[in-house]
């Protein structure tokens, strides 16, 4: 059921992912 | 202004990911990310499908600063 799978991304792979491109971006000059 | 700073940190982020200026992101851009962030390719496509709205394969500076904003917790373009 791919509405299942959306449903378990949430927010905490969502959170990791802006997280993670935050800190790249002023991880680098 | 919040929402603008917020839209200028979007674009910064979307510009990580799309990184042929195309104007747009399309999930093998995603899954390329995996060299670089600490996400497996299901995870970096979970994330494309929850961001992407109109399911056109395409990932817009719209849909991703709408997702941002959701995230953060600031309404943008309502």
């Amino acid at each position: 059921d791919p509405n299942m799978k959306a449903g378990a991304t949430s927010e905490g792979v969502l959170a990791n992912f802006f997280n993670s491109l935050l800190s790249k971006k002023t991880g680098s000059p | 202004d919040v929402q603008v700073e917020m839209l200028e940190k979007a674009r910064e982020l979307f510009q990580l990911c799309d990184k042929e200026e195309k104007g747009f992101i399309t999930k093998l851009d995603m899954q390329r990310l995996q060299s670089e962030l600490p996400l497996t390719p299901e995870q970096l496509e979970a994330v494309f499908e929850s961001l992407e709205q109109d399911n056109n394969g395409y990932l817009t500076p719209v849909e991703f600063s709408m997702g941002l904003g959701k995230f953060i917790g600031i309404e943008l373009y309502q």
